[in-house]
């Protein structure tokens, strides 16, 4: 089974 | 205030096209750069980034930086109403609560003008770093829209995978599975029908289809798409947006439990 990311995981808020 | 003239209004109108499925409500940012967007979808697995650079607008005035919260079904009902072939112009003044939507027949024989109340967005604003991607796919945007369209008719995700051979769309669902093979291919009449692959490194990833199929509603903004992969990054499906900036879309992958 996959989960699905998400986009926070990758960029961050500035 | 602010004061944008863009003499091919078409391409606001396709531009609103290409977001309103993926995003709600969000803040478009008029600065000395251009007029831009950053959203993300409500399950934030998806984002969107619009950038129309100041010197694609016939006139472009803004005299601060303004930030003008729309939902964006309400700005397509308004663009709707302009035709093909409008001078769209887009105003607003400073504190005010609405914007203005001009637009101008070809021939000057028919100004509308459209006034939207805005709205108070809360959104977050994301860094992207710029970034080194194992693989990019340039390919023509109608042929990436088609086999989003017919292997999301066989399953829920597509697994991308770049190799020396081509890039491979595949996909699994109750009925069977699909897979469709590109390959690089330069030798076409002319290079938008070109299918070009740069591949530091072999990279395969998953995605969820519905988002990829709701990114192809940009088809119409450019003949090709190009497809930046990395296994530690978002994917970003981009379409380039002639002489004015582009529209990227980033997409979180699917990643095994």
């Amino acid at each position: 089974t996959c989960i699905q990311r998400r986009i926070l995981g990758y960029f961050s808020r500035t | 205030m602010l004061e944008l003239r863009l003499v091919q209004g078409s391409l606001l109108k396709k531009v609103l096209e290409a977001i309103r499925e993926l995003v709600t409500d969000a803040n478009f940012d008029c600065s000395a750069t251009g007029f831009s967007l950053q959203a993300m979808d409500s399950s934030h697995v998806a984002l969107v980034a619009l950038l129309l650079r100041s010197e694609g607008f016939e006139h472009y005035r803004c005299d601060r930086n303004l930030s003008m919260g729309m939902n964006l079904n309400n700005v397509s009902k308004m663009l709707r109403c302009a035709g093909n072939n409008d001078i769209i112009t887009v105003k607003a003044d400073d504190g005010s609560d609405t914007v203005t939507f001009m637009f101008e027949s070809p021939n000057q024989d028919k100004i509308a003008d459209f006034e939207m109340k805005l709205m108070d967005i809360d959104s977050e604003h994301l860094g992207i770093p710029d970034a080194e991607y194992q693989a990019i796919v340039r390919m023509p945007s109608s042929e990436f829209a088609r086999i989003c369209k017919d292997l999301s008719s066989i399953g829920d995700t597509v697994i991308i995978s770049v190799t020396k051979e081509g890039v491979k769309f595949s996909t699994a669902g109750d009925i069977g599975t699909a897979n469709i093979v590109c390959r690089q291919n330069k030798t076409v009449d002319k290079p938008e029908e070109a299918t070009i692959i740069e591949m530091q490194e072999p990279v395969s990833l998953t995605f969820a289809l519905r988002y990829m199929n709701s990114f192809t509603k940009a088809t119409p903004l450019s003949e090709t798409v190009t497809i930046s992969l990395s296994s530690d990054l978002p994917v970003v499906v981009e379409y380039k947006i002639a002489e004015m900036g582009y529209i990227r879309f980033y997409l979180a992958p699917k990643i095994e439990e």
